[in-house]
């Protein structure tokens, strides 16, 4: 008997870079 | 003056392979491969905390630390900062109504199985950055 394994779920805005440019003012 | 940072990513992450599901914003699972821009677009409306900006590509160059990495130069949102960002050359990012695209999309098709398309300058990417940031 296999027991079934968690399937991950990652979030969507792991996907996606993180750019934070520094903000000038 | 523009300000311009790099960042190195870590090794390719898990959830660029083909398959892997991905939960949006409002609890719906996809898989990795089906996303739409719109998926993006509609997650960062009902974030409280990000904020879809798009970066445009504005130079791609090889790494002089290593040939399997790519120096990526995007000018991102309205304020045009330059940011430059150092990555495997198979990583993904996802260009506005086109999908994922890599700087090398033959190695991230045989890595990762995702489809991608060749990431070229002048393609606007998604990115994130926080909405409110005082």
């Amino acid at each position: 008997n296999v027991e079934p394994r968690s399937v991950p779920v990652f979030p969507w805005h792991s996907l996606v870079p993180f750019l934070a440019p520094t903000q000038s003012d | 003056p523009p300000s311009s940072s790099t960042v190195v990513p870590p090794s390719l992450p898990p959830y660029f392979i083909k398959g892997s599901i991905i939960q949006l914003a409002d609890g719906e699972l996809k898989r990795v491969e089906d996303l739409k821009t719109e998926d993006f677009i509609q997650s960062a409306e009902i974030s409280s905390e990000l904020k879809i900006d798009s970066s445009t590509v504005e130079r791609i160059e090889g790494s002089h630390t290593s040939p399997n990495f790519a120096v990526v130069q995007f000018s991102v949102g309205e304020h045009r900062a330059q940011v430059s960002v150092e990555v495997l050359v198979e990583y993904p990012f996802f260009v506005f109504g086109q999908g994922w695209s890599s700087c090398c999309p033959d190695r991230t098709t045989q890595l990762l199985e995702l489809p991608c398309t060749k990431l070229s300058v002048g393609d606007v990417c998604i990115s994130l950055t926080l909405k409110n940031l005082r």
